[in-house]
């Protein structure tokens, strides 16, 4: 009826003490998010340009940040990831967080000196990542 | 890591043995036969220790092979897509050894001088599977013929003076006749010789021992006046060896797999000669196997 209505209206809609913005820093995406970063290495720093011709530069990448807490499909991950994530945030620390790695690749070709003085062109598998993932 | 068999030769100066102990194709790769990049990248690791001194390539071979880098892949070395050939290894060799026989006497009009040459093939893996043979002739600046040139050349490979009884019986010499022309703009000619090599590889031959000789007779149809004794060959460099192989280790790139299979390959090469051995595709090759179980 009208009073019970009118008394439940008057009801703060949330708790005084609760603080909204705190409330919605849980479902904000890590500032540092986990994504994929360059790194231009040149074989003259490993000392190897006596013997790889080519590239001249070589771009590994790597994948470094935080991953977000429901991370579901956001980065392709399986359910298992937020069951850690749930383990790690509920029930035992000591179980880490899930990681930020890579989850495709693609080849490189090399074009080497070999100790005999013959050359050799080769394409190598899985030598630079392209795709992170939360695992 | 152990240097592998041939380095350690060419370090001591032994002499190379020219028959290796058969290896199966199934041999664990161990550190002595660790493919390619694995070795220096555990050195760097280990101790930070670079690399092996190296003997210097020849300058034109060395140009040949950026070319072909360039045509295969990117400035930042990712395999061109476009490119649809089936090799992810291709190695240069140059004779380790060459010697030219007996001039040819111009007046009986038999060849003129022909050459001894002997490949080390030491770096070529067990894994590594020969698609395609190629002896490649380059020319010396200074030529210049003002036509173009028939070539006619004569390859006879021999047999080391000793040969294990387990290898298969190579025929003591082969005449492998191919044609060919030479003109102004070409830099390159590429003779084919997979079908002789193709077994000689596939028996980890070490080293390959051939005498090449190559005539040339300017092309009459096109000038009739020019005489037709054999040209003299001296323009033409010792040829190189080209090995377009497919390396069927995991840490090769096998590009018609990634195109074709979605799942990677199991990491055993035996297994995916098998699944190659099945183009429908793995669910098939599956039923296969099922069938042949239960049968």
């Amino acid at each position: 009826d009208q009073e019970t209505v009118s008394s439940e209206l008057k009801k703060p809609l949330v708790p005084a003490s609760f603080n909204l913005s705190e409330y919605f820093k849980q479902f904000l995406f890590p500032q540092n998010e986990c994504e994929l970063h360059d790194f231009r290495l040149s074989f003259s720093q490993l000392k190897w340009d006596n013997w790889i011709v080519a590239p001249h530069k070589y771009n590994p990448r790597y994948c470094k940040g935080d991953c977000p807490r429901a991370v579901g499909h956001r980065y392709g991950s399986p359910v298992h990831t937020m069951v850690q994530n749930i383990i790690h945030e509920k029930l035992d620390s000591s179980v880490p967080r899930p990681s930020c790695v890579p989850a495709k690749y693609s080849p490189l070709s090399v074009l080497v000196i070999e100790p005999d003085g013959s050359i050799a062109y080769k394409e190598y598998e899985d030598m630079i990542a392209t795709k992170c993932t939360c695992r | 890591s152990q240097a592998s068999r041939g380095e350690a030769q060419i370090a001591a100066g032994a002499p190379l043995e020219t028959e290796a102990e058969p290896r199966s194709s199934l041999q664990p790769l161990d550190g002595r036969h660790r493919p390619g990049l694995l070795s220096p990248l555990f050195k760097v690791l280990y101790d930070g220790q670079t690399e092996t001194p190296r003997l210097q390539p020849d300058d034109r071979a060395l140009h040949y092979m950026k070319r072909l880098y360039k045509a295969c892949a990117t400035k930042e070395g990712i395999p061109k897509s476009n490119r649809s050939h089936l090799y992810n290894t291709v190695r240069l060799f140059t004779p380790c050894a060459q010697h030219k026989q007996a001039p040819g006497d111009q007046v009986t009009g038999t060849l003129p001088s022909s050459v001894d040459l002997l490949f080390n093939l030491d770096r070529v893996t067990a894994v590594e599977h020969l698609l395609k043979s190629v002896l490649l002739y380059t020319f010396n600046n200074s030529v210049s013929f003002p036509s173009p040139v028939k070539c006619v050349c004569n390859l006879v490979i021999k047999e080391p003076e000793f040969s294990s009884k387990t290898l298969p019986r190579v025929p003591y010499s082969f005449t492998f006749p191919s044609q060919f022309e030479l003109r102004k703009k070409y830099r390159w000619i590429e003779i084919d010789v997979t079908a002789l090599l193709q077994p000689l590889v596939a028996s980890n031959k070490r080293s390959i021992h051939m005498s090449v000789n190559v005539t040339c007779v300017k092309d009459q149809l096109q000038h009739p006046s020019a005489q037709d004794g054999p040209l003299n060959m001296t323009f033409l460099v010792a040829p190189s060896l080209l090995l377009y192989l497919n390396d069927t280790s995991a840490q090769a790139y096998h590009r018609w797999y990634s195109l074709h299979y979605k799942k990677r390959p199991s990491q055993g090469p035996d297994q995916k000669r098998e699944l190659s051995a099945y183009p429908m595709g793995e669910e098939a090759a599956e039923g296969v196997r099922s069938s042949r179980h239960r049968r």
